[in-house]
């Protein structure tokens, strides 16, 4: 399982 | 760690697919419906955040309402041996009716409020 921290806030803008 | 269900109905349920050739941006588009009766703020996350653009990135989904995201991979040199191990996950909580500013329903949030699903890319290569 991954943990939560592998994941960030995707950005909107590239 | 208590789990809630996810209350959003995703469309793709759990792999977003992306076509190559990866020379321009590629679009995959996730459809959040919301079936219950009540309002829910979304948030979208990555564990590759500067490889994707992703709009709406987060928001709001009314009672009944769905949201299409549109997730941008962005152009990069695609290696025939990779595979994509990125990931994106939805993080999802039922907004209390007492509140109106999201930003103060993410920042009140008890972790076992939250509901997430978690999707995984999948790169397609166009046959050579």
């Amino acid at each position: 399982a991954l943990s939560e921290d592998e994941f960030h806030d995707a950005v909107s803008e590239s | 760690m208590s789990k809630l269900d996810q209350i959003l109905i995703l469309d793709p349920p759990s792999d977003l697919r992306f076509k190559g050739p990866f020379t321009d941006v590629v679009t995959a588009n996730l459809k959040l419906k919301n079936p219950s009766d009540r309002r829910v703020c979304f948030k979208v996350k990555t564990t590759a955040p500067r490889r994707y653009c992703v709009r709406p990135n987060s928001g709001v989904i009314d009672p009944g309402a769905a949201v299409n995201i549109s997730v941008m991979l962005q152009p990069f040199d695609y290696d025939p041996n990779e595979k994509s191990k990125h990931k994106f996950m939805v993080q999802t909580i039922f907004i209390p009716s007492n509140v109106s500013d999201n930003d103060t329903v993410w920042k009140d949030a008890k972790p076992e409020d939250l509901m997430d699903s978690k999707l995984r890319c999948v790169f397609e290569l166009p046959s050579e």
